[in-house]
């Protein structure tokens, strides 16, 4: 799980879910099943909340791909939930029934399985919306060498800087998030860099002006200032492609 | 919002499940 949220829900009941399949495969004709008729009620209703908050989600959603991916994993979950209540009757009949035990398996992998791919769907989604205001960012830079007068700068910097503040703090609280120590790194170093960069490049847009008036240097001031937009541009690509990474060997 | 609304969601069935689990363990 690459992110901790994710992780914090789904780690523990991971764990519960290996060890029931465990010993219920070195246990196939052992002990009488306990009445499990409550505890599958109890999630059938969990399960029945998440997929009515599931298609609001969707349908509150703009987000084309999440729209797509939503879906299969409510129906898993919603599968896994019919095999759990059919394991649980089943076992009121029988509790050492051998079929039920599958059942009641093969449900509490639907059920791990499920969430976790809408989990995953969610947070993709999530990523997604960052990397929107990255683009948005990439876009701001582009337009670098449209700026030629002192008050273009002025407003180049006034709407360049809020969004490079929501970048800024939305990487930064992903950056968090995140479980992988090499992602993390990897975003802290592009993140700064970017930082360290922004003043640079005003500074440069600068010289490019009083350049461009004067006349003079004006082809080292240009080389100067494009490039710092390919440098902050590069990594903010990076940003990108690291915040779409979800395991190590990506 | 929404996706706060389906973390707690999800977190209300895993919490549910985990009761599930621990009654249909062997032995419990």
């Amino acid at each position: 799980f690459h992110t901790k949220i994710i992780e914090s829900i789904l780690e523990p009941v991971a764990q519960q879910v290996s060890r029931l399949v465990i010993l219920h495969e070195e246990a196939e004709d052992g002990n009488a099943m306990p009445d499990l008729a409550q505890p599958v009620r109890v999630v059938k209703l969990a399960v029945d909340n998440l997929v009515k908050v599931g298609y609001e989600t969707i349908n509150g959603s703009d987000d084309q791909i999440l729209k797509q991916d939503m879906p299969p994993a409510l129906r898993r979950v919603e599968e896994a939930s019919l095999f759990l209540l059919d394991a649980s009757a089943m076992l009121r009949t029988d509790p050492y029934s051998g079929p039920a035990r599958k059942k009641l398996i093969e449900g509490s992998r639907g059920i791990l399985q499920g969430t976790s791919a809408l989990l995953l769907a969610s947070d993709e989604s999530e990523v997604r919306k960052i990397i929107r205001v990255c683009k948005s960012v990439l876009e701001y830079l582009a337009i670098t060498e449209v700026v030629d007068r002192m008050d273009d700068l002025v407003t180049f910097v006034k709407n360049l800087s809020p969004v490079l503040t929501k970048m800024t703090k939305e990487v930064d609280n992903r950056e968090k998030e995140l479980t992988h120590q090499v992602h993390r790194d990897m975003l802290i170093r592009s993140l700064d860099q970017v930082k360290v960069l922004t003043p640079v490049l005003i500074s440069g847009i600068k010289i490019y002006i009083t350049a461009n008036q004067s006349g003079q240097g004006l082809k080292e001031a240009q080389n100067s200032r494009d490039y710092t937009v390919r440098k902050m541009s590069d990594e903010i690509h990076e940003i990108i492609r690291v915040l779409q990474l979800t395991t190590y060997d990506e | 919002q929404s996706g706060q609304m389906l973390l707690d969601a999800a977190r209300g069935l895993i919490g549910a499940f985990s009761d599930l689990l621990r009654v249909a363990e062997p032995g419990s």
